[in-house]
């Protein structure tokens, strides 16, 4: 392993990142955790942490860019150069940058987080078979709307689970729209578009308008890229048009004619030599995890390594199993020391009888109520200072974590709200709330407090009543997770056991409890909260979170603080 | 339909990366990642021949080190790499 010269390397352990912008490859969502992986990588054997900021500046300033994307060391185009970083310090020194003419995956080709539909948030499985034909990219097939779909198992007609794969019609990223989808046509100076384009922009990313006049409403963001889109050349983002001519011949798939380095491209109108429209066809791509972690090596002080099974050595290699080579930990550890202990776990808050914290302040109402951010915080009301909450529950869309009285919101752009007072909200309610739950179908909400449980609806309360009247135990001192799952039925958590909720006959299913660690291997059997949150178990334990996707595969584990709560 | 085509390259609108011959990608690459053309901290040039940057190259990418640009000393260019400089300048 190579360091740079004296050694440049971060003079403080809390490493902070900022992602900068995303690109129209993957779902932010695949992105951000992309990232999150590729710094635990470090952090495994390090006493670094690595703390998310949503504004401001951090350390590790993480940007997409193309060609010249405004520092001395322009982008080459698809491949070849992949993206670069620079070693510790101020200014630009830290940053990552990722060359977004590269086809960003996971490694292995197309890697589509789904959206709605009854999948969860699964990724496609290509190929997959519908009405006994086989597909291999989204498809709009047995759609009238033109949204592309896929299956999420190698058999729609038989399993049939799905999601819709990203379209500018089904959502936008970045810009000020809230993922808010493209508005066909839509007016930019005083023009009619009917498709994302390029216009207005040198950086060459597709964008449209979120309303049906840009000119007027300034609303906007970038249109993500459909699977079949083309990549880089000069129609970035549009599909490949087949057949396509070129020189005089017909092409009915991808071709490399005319190339000299073998690469697969087409014509994205019918006809490349009268418009000169092309892209390269979309391949296995690159990890951007895999990347990401080298560059991230770069930007904790680590130079290139000769030693070709090393994470550092210059050249890209896909890995499916990735684990971090010797030379790679010797390097990082020469700079910042191994890991020491077993991963850091809080401490336990004393029990005192006489509280530090003062008298309640009092609590303004939710309209008012702003993100809590002056240094003036009484401590059980700073929702970043709170070790373990009540309970933590999606409504509406946005995520509630509660605590002794109150509580906090985080809205889906990452904006905190709070502290509110539950009983200015919920009035039935107790202090201390131990589960929630948004009804799927009724929109109702349901919460549970020791032995008890109350039904909301807009203002209107049923409740209390004992949850032994659903049929749970009348042992049961307490629902401590929950967990809504398809068709009104709603899977409800204490310690190691589970049941599930028939939410429409109020009753506990037969044939429960089971056991937690039957269903969801990996996750603690003491967790204190368990909840859904955009297509994810969450298992909380203490101030961490464990994440299991649709296939229940734990895919992350994190701090609650700073993932959810974005402190 | 088996008389192989006659390929014909052509340059490509938007195209990034320009049709080059072996030689022109080895100039740019030597470049690029610090081979040759290093500067000196007296701010001179020094004159790094092409042969001693080859071998460099070879040396850091695990390759024989023949001096010359030999086929897979050009392969291991046109691989997907990062674009910190191997040597520093």
């Amino acid at each position: 392993y190579q360091t740079f010269d004296g050694d440049l390397k971060w003079d403080h352990s809390e490493v902070t990142y900022r992602i900068l912008n995303y690109s129209p490859d993957m779902e932010s969502s695949l992105i951000d955790d992309a990232f999150a992986r590729a710094f635990k990588v470090w952090s495994d054997v390090t006493p670094l942490t690595f703390t998310r900021l949503y504004d401001g500046t951090a350390d590790i300033m993480i940007s997409f860019g193309r060609a010249d994307h405004g520092d001395p060391y322009p982008f080459d185009g698809k491949d070849g150069l992949l993206a670069h970083a620079y070693p510790p310090g101020q200014g630009i020194q830290g940053d990552a940058h990722f060359d977004d003419d590269e086809y960003w995956t996971l490694g292995s080709g197309p890697a589509i987080q789904t959206r709605y539909g009854n999948a969860e948030g699964a990724l496609c499985h290509f190929p997959f078979l519908f009405e006994g034909t086989s597909y291999s990219s989204c498809t709009t097939e047995g759609r009238e709307d033109g949204l592309p779909w896929c299956a999420t198992t190698a058999d729609y007609d038989k399993d049939k689970k799905y999601g819709f794969c990203p379209s500018e019609l089904l959502f936008t990223f970045d810009g000020n729209s809230n993922e808010a989808p493209c508005v066909f046509p839509f007016v930019f100076q005083g023009v009619k578009y009917n498709s994302c384009t390029t216009d207005g922009r040198s950086d060459g990313y597709r964008w449209c308008a979120t309303t049906a006049n840009f000119d007027t409403d300034k609303k906007y963001g970038f249109c993500p890229n459909r699977d079949t889109a083309v990549i880089g050349g000069n129609s970035e983002g549009e599909p490949c048009q087949f057949p396509f001519i070129f020189l005089g011949q017909s092409y009915t798939s991808c071709t490399s004619e005319g190339r000299s380095d073998g690469k697969l491209w087409c014509g994205t109108t019918s006809n490349y030599d009268t418009d000169k429209k092309w892209g390269f066809c979309p391949d296995r791509g690159y990890s951007l995890f895999l990347v990401a972690a080298h560059e991230f090596g770069h930007a904790l002080g680590l130079d290139h390594s000769n030693v070709k099974d090393a994470l550092m050595f210059p050249m890209y290699k896909y890995i499916e199993d990735f684990s971090l080579n010797q030379d790679d930990i010797a390097g990082i550890q020469y700079l910042y020391g191994p890991k020491t202990g077993p991963d850091p776990t809080p401490p336990k808050p004393k029990t005192t009888t006489s509280s530090p914290i003062g008298p309640t302040k009092p609590t303004p109402s939710e309209k008012t109520t702003t993100v809590s951010t002056t240094t003036d915080v009484v401590p059980s009301q700073d929702a970043c200072q709170i070790k373990e909450f009540d309970t933590i529950t999606e409504i509406q869309k946005e995520l509630y974590f509660f605590k002794n009285g109150h509580y906090w919101k985080i809205s889906s752009k990452g904006e905190r709200k709070g502290p509110f007072l539950i009983s200015e909200k919920w009035p039935a309610l107790p202090a201390i709330i131990n589960s929630a739950f948004e009804d799927q179908l009724t929109k109702k909400i349901y919460f549970f407090a020791g032995k008890q449980f109350w039904v909301y609806t807009g203002n209107d309360v049923l409740g209390p009543r004992k949850i032994e009247k659903l049929g749970l135990p009348i042992d049961l001192d307490r629902v401590e997770g929950a967990v809504q799952r398809a068709k009104g039925k709603v899977l409800l958590f204490k310690g190691e056991n589970f049941w599930r909720l028939d939410v429409k006959a109020q009753m506990i299913d037969t044939g429960y409890p089971r056991l937690t660690d039957s269903a969801f291997g990996g996750v603690p059997i003491d967790s204190h909260d368990v909840f859904l949150y955009k297509g994810f178990f969450y298992f909380c334990r203490e101030s961490f979170y464990w994440r299991m996707n649709a296939k229940k595969q734990v895919d992350r584990v994190g701090y609650v603080k700073y993932d959810l709560l974005k402190c | 339909w088996c008389v192989p085509l006659k390929s014909v390259y052509v340059t490509f609108p938007g195209d990034v990366i320009k049709n080059m011959t072996d030689i022109q990608l080895a100039d740019e690459y030597l470049k690029r990642y610090g081979y040759i053309d290093v500067l000196q901290k007296s701010g001179l040039q020094a004159v790094v021949s092409p042969s001693k940057a080859l071998k460099e190259l070879q040396r850091q990418l695990g390759l024989e080190e023949t001096g010359s640009l030999d086929q897979p000393t050009i392969d291991a260019m046109k691989q997907p790499r990062c674009g910190v400089p191997d040597i520093r300048n």
